[in-house]
């Protein structure tokens, strides 16, 4: 095996999801996860946040393996 | 790597070594609090340049296709696995795409109509790519050094007047966010190790975008780079936009060599293509 180096092609998982109740979806939806949550999940998957920015939309979070 | 939270949407997208399909549970865990069930799912990737440094589950596509099998729910039940060829070995890209009933097509007439650019470089141009290291004893946080690389590489002109949010890695490596207006972004990330230089872009737009400012912002992508093999994953319902992608590479000395096209459930097409440099 090659001499591993850093691993560049990235795996990409896009979930979409409906809201049981319709009301919700003027709601913030998933943006109302707390940080604690985000973080376990990142646990999961071996990364941190390390700078994030965020708009009207949706918020955007770079990570770190 | 990148995370996009939207009220009823998330994406992940990682590089290195990370268990990334483990994501899933907890997801569906804390979705599931708020009142939110899962309607659809896209996995995709290129292909590893050290697959053999995958950590489970993740060593196999057959693999995370069983993994991703036995993660999502059951009203998930139209389901679609495939890995899309290339005449170069190394350059197939992998699908998998789950929906329920209700999210099976993309209607054109969805308010929201997204496309989605994915595009991997390989064998990046040497001087370019040494932009990407942290200078010996630098001290200036990954942050601050973030922001000078997007300056001097010249990616901060790709999607002029989008929000930025950039990180420098030790001693390299490069990631960065770009909101470009509305609920669209685009993300870079960069690994320049000679021997195995990997950068990549991904591209949200809509296909009521015009269909130019594609061509312009791929030109940008392979100027900042100058990779001599590149892929491109077009996911979109309507048929125009990959077309332009080759019109955009070809002038830049880029030739395509391999274009194949896949339907999926809840996504629509997969408009997969590889381009190398007249040199190769």
């Amino acid at each position: 095996m090659a001499v591993s180096g850093f691993e560049g092609f990235e795996k990409r998982l896009e979930l979409h999801f409906f809201p049981d109740d319709p009301a919700v979806l003027t709601g913030m939806g998933l943006r109302q996860l707390d940080f604690e949550s985000l973080e376990q999940v990142l646990r999961a998957v071996q990364c941190t946040v390390v700078s994030a920015v965020g708009n009207h939309y949706f918020d955007a979070y770079v990570l770190s393996e | 790597s990148s995370l996009f939270v939207y009220p009823t949407k998330i994406i992940i997208k990682t590089c290195g070594t990370t268990q990334l399909l483990k994501s899933i549970r907890p997801l569906l865990h804390y979705a599931c609090h708020l009142g939110l069930t899962l309607c659809s799912c896209r996995y995709t990737r290129g292909s590893f340049i050290f697959p053999l440094a995958q950590p489970f589950p993740h060593t196999s596509f057959k693999e995370e296709v069983i993994y991703l099998e036995e993660s999502l729910p059951s009203n998930l039940c139209y389901r679609k696995a495939s890995v899309m060829p290339c005449k170069i070995p190394s350059h197939s890209w992998h699908v998998f795409t789950a929906s329920d009933e209700a999210h099976l097509v993309i209607t054109p007439h969805a308010p929201d109509v997204l496309y989605t650019l994915e595009i991997c470089m390989t064998e990046l141009d040497r001087v370019l790519a040494r932009k990407f290291f942290k200078r010996p004893g630098d001290e200036k946080t990954g942050d601050t050094a973030g922001k000078e690389m997007t300056e001097l590489t010249g990616i901060g002109h790709i999607n002029p007047g989008s929000l930025i949010c950039d990180f420098a890695f030790d001693p390299c490596g490069y990631s960065m966010n770009g909101i470009i207006d509305g609920d669209r972004y685009s993300t870079i990330h960069v690994t320049p190790e000679d021997g195995y230089s990997y950068a990549s872009f991904e591209f949200v737009g809509s296909i009521y975008d015009d269909l130019d400012d594609v061509a312009q912002v791929l030109k940008k992508v392979v100027q900042v780079f100058r990779p001599a093999t590149m892929s491109v994953s077009t996911t979109c319902t309507s048929h125009e936009v990959w077309t332009r992608v080759g019109g955009a590479l070809e002038p830049l000395g880029m030739k395509c060599r391999s274009c194949t096209v896949d339907e999926f459930p809840a996504a629509g097409n997969v408009v997969f293509q590889t381009f190398t440099t007249r040199r190769k």
